[in-house]
């Protein structure tokens, strides 16, 4: 589950 | 990071590239929606004024500042350098019907109500409209300059790439985003119509 600190995309 | 999200940061990178030399080559914006430019350039702000909290990668920060540039860039030639070739006339998606709804649905659907949370979510789901006015000046002018038709192929081959990523990234490291995948979805989705004119005949000149 992406979490706000997870979003390692662009 | 895997291969289809390389390939698809590459394929925005070069829609935006394309776009840029267009513009400047041409010296001129016709075909080219300058109310789409303005909502990617607002994506990209409000998706990546983590700039400043959260360091990724030196890749992450780098494309961002890229995107980032690039977008102002393209709003700034459109706008201000060559705002004589702008085409106002056909440019005329109310882009307040795509803006209001994605900050609501961002309220109400999100992973985490914080600011920043809430304006990557607000980012996601405007990406995925984001392309709107830009489909329905293409459709109302009936025609676009081939490399324009390249640029929109670009475009919507990143988001279409990200969602095999996505799938790996489920597979691979159960690592999954249900906001960006649906988001995404939608987003390739609305490209399908154009994708079949240019792979079945190119929809320039015709």
């Amino acid at each position: 589950k992406s979490t706000p600190s997870s979003h390692d995309e662009l | 990071m895997n291969v289809f999200r390389l390939l698809g940061d590459i394929s925005h990178l070069l829609a935006i590239i394309i776009l840029l030399l267009k513009i400047w080559k041409t010296r001129s914006c016709a075909g080219i929606s300058g109310r789409s430019q303005v909502l990617f350039a607002v994506v990209y702000t409000a998706r990546y004024l983590d700039l400043f909290t959260s360091y990724i990668s030196a890749y992450n920060s780098i494309m961002k500042l890229v995107f980032l540039a690039a977008s102002y860039g393209t709003i700034y030639l459109m706008f201000i350098k060559f705002k004589a070739s702008y085409d106002h006339n056909h440019d005329t998606f109310r882009i307040e019907f795509l803006i209001l709804p994605c900050v609501l649905l961002s309220l109400l659907i999100n992973h985490e109500f914080s600011p920043l949370e809430i304006l990557w979510t607000f980012s996601i789901y405007l990406e995925s409209v984001a392309i709107l006015p830009q489909l329905f000046m293409v459709s109302k002018t009936g025609e676009a300059e081939s490399i324009t038709s390249h640029y929109l192929f670009a475009l919507g081959s990143y988001r279409a790439l990200y969602i095999l990523n996505w799938i790996y990234r489920y597979y691979a490291e159960s690592h999954y985003d249900v906001i960006a995948i649906v988001a995404g979805i939608v987003q390739t989705v609305l490209y399908c119509d154009f994708f079949y004119l240019y792979i079945t005949k190119g929809i320039y000149g015709q």
